[in-house]
């Protein structure tokens, strides 16, 4: 464990526990993608099957639980208890265009061709582009809410503290994993458009509106 | 092996 991974991970568990305290307080999941929501389940639920399988810490045992608890209690929130609420017409990404390539991509490019693996896989490729959908509403709806752009932001912050966990663990540790990593790189890529407009507009006290 | 310390994350 290092300091990048720590508050990467603190990063993330900020940025899932501030998405459910936003639905469940305003009682709303008004601009929020419960197609993102969903994929992250999917995520949770393909990458931590080794929870059936292996022990490494507690903390990294109660960490996938509480992570793997909040995403199902998020798409609960958004599809059920507050689904008046959902904005469908604006969270309309077609979401197979996400699932195939990655499940093709998963089974062809791996580690090795055990289930867990593939599924491990699979579940790295889809965190990398999970983000999609909601980013996409947000281009369409044109705004985002100011605790939304938070969640982003925390979101967006843990995996790109997740490379400089990667850079350290090279030189510290020799370890490095290919796939992890292009994977990293590409989900936080897709967070730049967002992180440039959060500093210049959120941090500024400004509303999030599109076109910048 | 390399995967499995890379199991150890999240």
């Amino acid at each position: 464990m290092n300091v990048f991974r720590l508050t990467g991970d603190l990063s993330h568990l900020a940025a899932i526990i501030i998405l459910l305290l936003k639905i469940w307080k305003s009682r709303s999941c008004a601009g929020i993608s419960g197609k993102s929501q969903i994929l992250f389940a999917i995520v949770f639920t393909t990458r931590y099957l080794d929870l059936l399988t292996s022990f490494i810490s507690l903390y990294n045992t109660s960490m996938k639980l509480i992570y793997v608890g909040c995403a199902y209690a998020t798409v609960y929130l958004i599809y059920v208890k507050f689904r008046a609420t959902y904005d469908g017409n604006h969270d309309s990404f077609r979401v197979e265009f996400l699932i195939v390539p990655v499940g093709g991509l998963a089974v062809l490019i791996n580690h090795s061709f055990a289930p867990l693996e593939i599924l491990w896989t699979f579940s790295i490729y889809l965190e990398s582009v999970a983000i999609l959908p909601q980013l996409f509403m947000i281009s369409k709806t044109g705004e985002a809410e100011t605790i939304t752009t938070h969640y982003l932001f925390c979101l967006g912050l843990y995996r790109a503290l997740y490379l400089f966990n990667w850079v350290w663990r090279f030189y510290f540790e020799g370890f490095f994993d290919m796939i992890a990593i292009v994977a990293g790189l590409v989900q936080t890529v897709l967070y730049c458009d967002f992180f440039y407009l959060y500093v210049t507009k959120v941090l500024k006290g400004k509303k999030l509106s599109l076109p910048a | 092996s390399l995967r499995d310390s890379a199991k150890d994350e999240l």
